[in-house]
């Protein structure tokens, strides 16, 4: 099954 | 010092229903642009971003830049106490530790002062590249929000699929299936009627459930909602606050390993 991804793994801090 | 005075006072108060469940402690940050937040959920799998703009308020005043760190339950308890036709004016001074909520009556009659204590947050602010999405689809809010409950009582999670066909919301659990298509309608009488798919490319992406049943607790605030879609992207689930602004929810997608 397709696995969660948090926000962070997309936008980073900035 | 910053003085915020909104006479529909009811979008705040639409604004924190729709958050508050979703995210605890945030910071609002208040600048001469606006007075806008940013938050992550506990999970750090959502985020939300809420805009005011400067000149949708009556009058606003901000003589620098201001964050304030606030328990969206408890700024929820007070904003409840305000009418849904009260003016709602909100002040801080510089450096202080409180933020005062004053409501008053569309008559004048009944004036109050609410004082909530400010906390100190320690918030990371994700940077949000701006992206030319894959596929935008706009539909009434209220027709978005009965299809995530409608899928949400068979299965966890959706896949939203955007093909020049329309758009098809699909879930799977253990009583079965569904899909739910919407075309493209814009032979409607009202625009905020109309579904408008622009699709430049047919995206297809997986979310949980649990997330968008939440967002759409921002229904109230707008008469449609935006979908913005990309593969390997978060969604962006818009709200367009009228004159003001916006609330948007970005939601990571599950992603195959």
């Amino acid at each position: 099954a397709p696995q969660q991804r948090p926000i962070t793994f997309f936008f980073s801090p900035g | 010092m910053l003085e915020f005075r909104l006479v529909q006072g009811s979008l705040l108060k639409k604004v924190m229903e729709a958050i508050k469940d979703l995210v605890t402690d945030a910071n609002f940050e208040c600048s001469s642009t606006g007075f806008s937040l940013q938050a992550m959920d506990s999970s750090h799998v959502a985020l939300v971003a809420l805009l005011l703009r400067s000149e949708g308020f009556e009058h606003y005043r901000c003589d620098r830049n201001l964050s304030m760190g606030m328990n969206l339950n408890n700024m929820s308890k007070m904003l409840k106490c305000a009418g849904n036709d009260d003016i709602i004016t909100i002040k801080a001074d510089d450096g202080g530790d409180i933020v005062t909520f004053m409501f008053e009556s569309p008559s004048q009659d009944k004036i109050s002062d609410f004082e909530m204590k400010l906390m100190d947050i320690s918030s990371e602010q994700l940077g949000i590249p701006e992206s030319e999405y894959q596929s935008i689809v706009r539909m009434p809010a209220a027709e978005f929000q009965r299809i995530c409950k409608d899928l949400s009582s068979i299965g966890d999670t959706v896949i939203i699929s955007v093909t020049k066909e329309g758009v098809k919301f699909s879930t799977r659990g253990d009583i079965g299936s569904a899909n739910i298509v919407c075309r493209q309608n814009t032979s409607v009488d009202k625009p905020e009627e109309a579904t408008v798919i622009e699709m430049k490319e047919p995206v297809s992406l997986t979310f949980a459930l649990r997330y968008m049943n939440s967002f759409t607790k921002a229904t109230p605030l707008s008469n449609s909602v935006s979908l913005s879609m990309s593969s390997d992207l978060p969604l962006v689930v818009e709200y367009k606050i009228a004159d003001m602004g916006y609330l948007r929810f970005y939601l990571a997608p599950k992603i195959e390993d």
